[in-house]
């Protein structure tokens, strides 16, 4: 799914990863 | 323990916990491509879809494969449908001299998965080898007869100049401006630089990229490339922060 978005959103995608 | 929130324009997905950033990551886009609507196609389907897997071709209609998504790359209904090298193609409208709308041939062989997979198939060691997917574009875009990249330049181009209008386009989907004034404000990011002498520290650089400047030149410059056709970047470097890649 990623490579999905970043094939169609790319630098509009961004992704927020967090240490819980 | 990572939790990912995905962000694309107005719509947010936020994935469950995972160990792994990854899957983290991964999860959140599947969510979003839900909410998008959209139908993720596994490979086997896309292959379907997409006619003969490239195992399949035979070695010229490789080449050709190469060629035809070269020249893709530098259609204007490619660039302007969020294509992700939308900054370098933009960068290439404001170049100026003979390397007007051209991009660094070593761009597209490490950005573009498509191109990737393609030198990949023709000769696998691309995979690990920067310098030889570089020489596999090189010489498909320079047998091109669309394409121009000079003999012994590092540049790519295509023969018919990109119109106004597409370059107007370009840099309003860059910028969010509708001039071409690239009025957006100077920024900065961190770097390492490793130097290739062990006898020499390794130091943490900090570059300042002005409102006119493409991030390829400005490292250009710090590494001492002549210009950023010089420069060969890694695939993502795996546990490190998205997209991170070694210059």
């Amino acid at each position: 799914p990623k490579s999905i978005i970043n094939k169609k959103y790319g630098s509009k995608a961004q992704y927020i990863t967090t240490d819980v | 323990n990572f939790q990912c929130c995905l962000k694309i324009d107005e719509i947010s997905a936020t994935s469950d916990v995972f160990i792994r950033k990854k899957d983290a990551e991964q999860h959140a886009a599947k969510l979003a491509l839900e909410k998008l609507g959209i139908q993720p196609v596994d490979d086997a389907t896309a292959s379907k879809q997409e006619g003969k897997n490239s195992r399949d071709l035979t070695e010229e209609e490789k080449w050709q494969a190469l060629k035809d998504r070269l020249c893709t790359t530098f259609s204007e209904k490619f660039l302007l449908s969020n294509c992700p090298l939308v900054a370098h193609f933009t960068a290439a409208v404001q170049r100026k001299g003979v390397n007007y709308g051209k991009v660094p041939a070593a761009v597209l062989s490490a950005y573009d998965n498509k191109i990737v997979s393609l030198c990949k198939s023709i000769n696998k060691n691309s995979g690990k080898d920067l310098a030889l997917s570089l020489q596999l574009v090189l010489r498909a875009a320079k047998s091109c007869s669309l394409l121009d990249s000079p003999s012994d330049s590092l540049w790519i181009g295509k023969k018919e100049p990109f119109s106004e209008e597409t370059k107007e386009e370009l840099i309003k989907k860059f910028t969010g401006k509708e001039n071409d004034a690239m009025e957006i404000e100077s920024c900065s990011f961190q770097a390492v630089y490793i130097p290739c002498s062990s006898e020499k520290s390794v130091e943490s650089l900090t570059m300042r990229i002005g409102p006119q400047e493409h991030f390829m030149d400005v490292m250009a410059y710090h590494l001492g490339a002549g210009d950023s056709s010089h420069i060969l970047m890694s695939r993502t470097l795996k546990k490190a922060p998205l997209e991170s890649r070694l210059y």
